[in-house]
C-alpha cells in the first residue's frame, strides 16, 4: 500500500459518503444519475465476487464490503425512500450501450477465461465509462449544485490518484494490469472537462453551470 | 500468473 493508493481509496470513499449524505440531508436525489449508481452498484458486485475466494487483506475485505453495501443502499434511497425527488426526465441514458460493449470486450480482453477473472475484467471496463450517465444528465440539465460537484470531483480523483499508483508499483514492485491501467487512464479523462469546470467555477465559489 | 491474477486492489 502506498501513499497514492490510499489517498485514492480514501477519495472514492469521501465521494461516497459525500452522496449519501447529500442525500440524507437534502432528502433529495435530485442531480443525482440512478443509471450511474446502478453501474456503480454492478461494476462492485462483479468485481468484487472474489470475497469468495481470495483473501487479501481485513482493510481489502471491509472496503469492498462498504462499496457494495452503499451502492445498494444509494439505489434504495433514490428508487424508494426518496422516488419523488429522483431526476427521471433527465436520466435517460441507455446503459445497455455501456453494460454490453463492456461485456463483450471483456470476453475478448481478459488476463485468463474464467468466470470470475472475464466478470472482474467487465467490473473494470464498466467502472471506466459508469460516470457517463452522470455527466449527460448535468450535461442535459446544464448545471450540477456544489455538493454534486464535490462528490464528483472526490470520485473522479479516485482514479486518478491510482494512476499515480501503478506508475509507483511499476517503478517499485515491477507490477502492472494492462487491463486496469488502460482502462483508469479511459476513466480519468472522461473526468476531465469536469475537473476543469470545478476548479475555475466551483472551487471560486461559483456554481457549476455549463455554457448555454 | 496466479500472483498477477490475485487483485489486491479495489
Amino acid at each position: 500500500m502506498n501513499i497514492f493508493r490510499l489517498l485514492g481509496d480514501l477519495s472514492h470513499l469521501v465521494a461516497i459518503i459525500i452522496l449519501l449524505l447529500k442525500i440524507w440531508k437534502t432528502r433529495s436525489c435530485a442531480g443525482i444519475s440512478g443509471k450511474s449508481q446502478i453501474l456503480f452498484a454492478i461494476v462492485y458486485t462483479t468485481r468484487y465476487l472474489d470475497l469468495f475466494t481470495t483473501y487479501v487483506s481485513t482493510y481489502n475485505t471491509f472496503m469492498k464490503l462498504v462499496f457494495i453495501m452503499t451502492s445498494i443502499v444509494t439505489i434504495f434511497l433514490m428508487n424508494a425512500k426518496f422516488k419523488a425527488t429522483y431526476d427521471h426526465n433527465h436520466d435517460t441514458f441507455r446503459i445497455e450501450f455501456l453494460i454490453l460493449p463492456a461485456l463483450v470486450l471483456a470476453l475478448l480482453i481478459n488476463n485468463e477465461f474464467t468466470i470470475i477473472e472475464v466478470l472482474w475484467t467487465f467490473s473494470i471496463y464498466l467502472e471506466s465509462v459508469a460516470i457517463l450517465p452522470q455527466l449527460f444528465l448535468v450535461s442535459k440539465t446544464g448545471e450540477a449544485e456544489s455538493i454534486t460537484s464535490h462528490y464528483l470531483f472526490a470520485l473522479g480523483s479516485y482514479r486518478g490518484l491510482y494512476l499515480l499508483n501503478w506508475v509507483y508499483r511499476y517503478y517499485a514492485e515491477d507490477h502492472y494490469d494492462l487491463i486496469a491501467i488502460v482502462a483508469g487512464l479511459v476513466q480519468t479523462i472522461l473526468y476531465c472537462d469536469f475537473f476543469y469546470l470545478y476548479i475555475t467555477k466551483v472551487l471560486k465559489g461559483k456554481k457549476l453551470q455549463l455554457p448555454a | 500468473i496466479l500472483d498477477q491474477l490475485k487483485h489486491d486492489e479495489l
